[in-house]
């Protein structure tokens, strides 16, 4: 399948992992 | 002592690897010297640590582009994936790239890296940004502008997903229309 991401999710994650 | 949250020490891959290219207005050099890719990716998290770490379009210069593209597709007509394609455009005025141009262009990042276009994410190629003093564009191209209603949904997703108002119109031009067009714009081949 697609891999399908939502746009509150991908905002979710703007700061979420600065260190990786 | 807390165990980390898997979900925030796992990058989260996406469905395709997009590279983001930056096309520099330097007029003592030919068109292809100044298209540069700044550097591709394939998680979320390396989509935001790019983004967060490139200037917003509204701050590059005048004759500056930003594109995203699938990785292995170059963001110009030449291209063995573009060349039959063409472009869902939405033109901007100068107030809007104050207003409205990088939310617009963020929310074009999100519908790509998201596959937001469902079914027809195939059908995209990738999404340009022109900064221009006569009026910022931003764009969609997709591969086959024959594709009637492949086209028609990825249009009528975009304009959904920027909130563009019903009473605002935009259109689709095929590359072809583009490069042979005798006045100033292409015929638009479908309008949401």
């Amino acid at each position: 399948g697609k891999k399908q991401y939502d746009r509150a999710f991908l905002l979710q994650l703007q700061f979420a992992n600065e260190s990786l | 002592v807390s165990i980390p949250d898997p979900e925030l020490l796992i990058k989260h891959p996406l469905h395709n690897r997009w590279a983001l290219w930056y096309f520099k207005n330097d007029k003592t050099k030919d068109w292809h010297a100044n298209l540069k890719v700044v550097t591709a990716f394939d998680t979320v998290e390396d989509f935001w640590a790019l983004y967060n770490h490139v200037l917003p379009a509204s701050k590059i210069a005048p004759g500056c582009d930003y594109s995203l593209f699938k990785d292995g597709i170059q963001p110009m007509w030449e291209d063995e994936r573009n060349k039959r394609g063409g472009r869902w455009l939405i033109n901007l005025n100068k107030r809007q790239r104050n207003m409205e141009l990088d939310s617009f262009w963020l929310e074009t990042l999100l519908c790509l890296i998201g596959e937001a276009f469902e079914e027809q994410s195939d059908d995209v190629c990738g999404a340009v940004v022109n900064i221009r003093n006569k009026g910022d564009k931003l764009s969609i191209w997709t591969h086959d502008a024959t594709r009637n209603e492949a086209t028609m949904r990825v249009g009528r997703t975009l304009k959904d997903r920027l909130n563009i108002p019903r009473d605002i119109t935009i259109g689709f031009q095929a590359h072809s229309d583009t490069m042979t067009k005798a006045g100033s714009t292409a015929k638009n081949r479908f309008v949401v």
